[in-house]
């Protein structure tokens, strides 16, 4: 998916959002 | 710093004087975690270098959902290996701010 997701905790927020290929591939 | 499978990078530029900083990380190799993980994508985070411990952080994140209460350990070193690195980097920089 292409969404992004925000979530939050303990008065923190994470946003959370999809990996792109090219970081995956990273050595 | 150790490969946890683990990726955490900065998600801004550090100007060597926020104490709060914005990171992301994400799973690089879901093998090397020992619970189970679900696909999340990247995390992005700020975290105080100063008045916070990476360790809670990771526990907020498993809190969360996004990770496994026995991968605790392996997301604390994760984030605290990066925070060492930009503070170590902020003190070769400009050693009388830090």
């Amino acid at each position: 998916g292409t969404t992004t997701q925000v979530v939050h905790s303990a008065g923190r927020r994470f946003i959370v959002s999809p990996v792109p290929e090219a970081r995956l591939k990273e050595p | 710093a150790e490969d946890t499978g683990l990726r955490v990078e900065l998600a801004e530029e550090d100007d060597g004087k926020k104490s709060s900083i914005a990171l992301r990380l994400w799973v690089e190799d879901p093998k090397k975690l020992k619970g189970k993980y679900k696909d999340n994508g990247v995390i992005e985070f700020s975290l105080d270098l100063i008045n916070e411990n990476p360790e809670d952080v990771a526990q907020e994140m498993i809190d969360s959902g996004f990770f496994h209460e026995s991968d605790a350990k392996l997301l604390g070193k994760s984030i605290r290996d990066r925070v060492s690195l930009i503070k170590w980097k902020r003190e070769k920089q400009c050693p009388v701010l830090v």
